[in-house]
């Protein structure tokens, strides 16, 4: 699962039986109690029901493969939406794909251009009944002196049926060992230069900070980029071995991560050559499973050609397991604009995974819906070794919803 | 021996997690997503947010929150314009 903090919006993505719409509530809490978001559904923020009011919503995901495990709402999607239109005014829910195949949802709300409801004058309010839901107003764009994020599109890639050999890389064993192996391999080459390094697990330059919780950092402070095996850093820093039990590196899940995003290929996705600030965080699970988050802070060229920096981010999870082998892909790094075409990185995620069938949702923005994003668009409707099943497009009032789904030839 | 542009990201592991996980009863891969917007943009805060709006929010305040939706915090990757937490399950 993974979660992207931005200044004006959270991303929350979540796997298994977790229980996402739970956590709903204390979100628009946080928002507003925390941030200092408006707050339309009660007279003070230190009301305890206090929430803010978003600007908007969108909650998707593809059909469970086991709904009958999930807790509620998530056992199925009219539960979902009555949730969410319980929280929410001005909700639109939608099926795309087929009924009786892989298909999709979606949940939306849209900004509105006036408040919607009018507030009650202070004078008139009725204290709220106690509640478990109540609706907050979405929308409100009236009281926001923006424009909708340029360059604002996303793209997500579902994949399921893995190619079992591909599978394999997403088990601890199988990593372990890859891991070991090239422990040994750059051990010996560390010996035969005469340099401390104990090899380039990681191959990553950011710093890790080891801490004994997320929010205490410890002196622990090391380098990933020191166990590289960069001639012009050789003897220069302290040896890893006084930082971190080599024997760990073979077994701690964010190193063996870090193995798993090297050898399958998912650190070439938006590669440093094109991207040099790219970082990526992967953690492999054990006994198998993976999930890697990434951050990409890219120029981004605004519509006034101005330039700013964007908070650019792709994640990615694995299940590799036979019974209900899975991956998912998310990005919201536009394509083109001199780094990757979006075809280019559908077809190398693809790569990686091999699936029997896979599904891709691309939701942009009209703002940025340009004449070479639509030609890449249509560029990637074919994928060689695969058959295109269906091509739906969605023509929301502000954002289009292009949705593909294929199978393996 | 490192040197970083101004932006690089900074990743902080949290250990007393990350240590204990198991994925071997896990079964189901579809994942749900959520997507809340407060705002149009990053530079279009409403009057009265703080300056880096759900970024100035502390990582341990999201942890109760997140403990409904049933993860934990393995590591985060902090940057200038985002904020990227690994999370268990």
């Amino acid at each position: 699962s993974s979660m992207f903090v931005f200044p004006h919006k959270l991303i929350l993505k979540t796997c298994g039986t977790t229980t996402l719409l739970w956590g709903l509530r204390s979100l628009l809490r946080i928002a507003a109690v925390e941030a200092g978001f408006p707050v339309h559904n009660t007279p003070s923020v230190d009301d305890e029901r206090a929430a803010a009011t978003p600007y908007r919503v969108f909650y998707s995901r593809k059909n469970f493969l086991y709904p009958e495990k999930q807790p509620t709402p998530h056992r199925s999607w009219l539960h979902e939406v009555k949730f969410l239109d319980e929280t929410f005014e001005g909700g639109s829910a939608y099926m795309v794909g087929k009924m009786n195949g892989d298909h999709w949802y979606l949940y939306i709300t849209s900004p509105e251009t006036t408040l919607t409801p009018p507030r009650t004058p202070d004078e008139e309010r009725t204290p709220m009944k106690p509640s478990r839901h109540f609706r907050i107003p979405t929308g409100l764009a009236s009281a926001f002196n923006g424009v909708p994020e340029s360059s604002d599109e996303t793209l997500e890639i579902l994949m399921t049926d893995l190619d079992p050999e591909n599978a394999k890389k997403f088990y601890l064993e199988h990593v372990s060992a890859v891991a070991s192996a090239r422990l040994s391999s750059q051990a010996q080459e560390a010996r035969d230069n005469s340099v401390h390094s104990l090899g380039d697990l990681a191959g990553s330059t950011a710093t890790i900070r080891t801490a004994s919780t997320a929010e205490s950092v410890v002196d622990e402070t090391f380098d990933v980029s020191s166990l590289g095996s960069d001639s012009d850093n050789h003897g220069s820093y302290t040896p890893v071995s006084e930082q971190l039990d080599p024997a760990s590196l073979t077994t701690e899940g964010h190193a063996l991560g870090t193995v798993v995003s090297d050898n399958c290929g998912l650190s070439d996705v938006y590669p440093t050559s094109k991207y040099p600030d790219a970082k990526i965080d992967a953690y492999m699970f054990s006994p198998c499973g993976f999930s890697a988050n990434g951050i990409i802070p890219a120029p981004q060229k605004q519509e006034n050609d101005t330039v700013t920096k964007a908070g650019h981010y792709f994640t990615v999870h694995v299940t590799p397991e036979p019974h209900c082998s899975y991956a998912s892909f998310e990005t919201n790094v536009p394509g083109g604009q001199n780094g990757r075409e979006t075809s280019e990185v559908i077809e190398h995620v693809v790569g990686i995974f091999k699936p029997g069938h896979f599904s891709v949702t691309l939701f942009e923005a009209k703002a940025a819906n340009d004449v070479a994003t639509g030609a890449a668009r249509k560029r990637f409707d074919s994928l060689a070794g695969y058959r295109r099943i269906d091509r739906i497009v969605h023509d929301f009032d502000d954002y289009e919803l292009v949705f593909r789904y294929y199978e393996r030839e | 021996p490192f040197s970083s542009s101004e932006d690089t990201p900074q990743l902080t592991i949290n250990h007393d997690v990350a240590a204990e996980l198991d994925s071997s009863s896990a079964f189901e891969g579809p994942e749900k997503l959520l997507e809340v917007w407060f705002a149009p943009s990053a530079e279009s805060l409403p009057s009265g947010v703080k300056p880096d709006g759900l970024k100035s929010v502390a990582a341990d305040i999201w942890v109760p929150m997140l403990d409904e939706v049933h993860c934990k915090v393995l590591s985060v990757l902090k940057s200038e314009r985002v904020d990227a937490y690994l999370l268990s399950e």
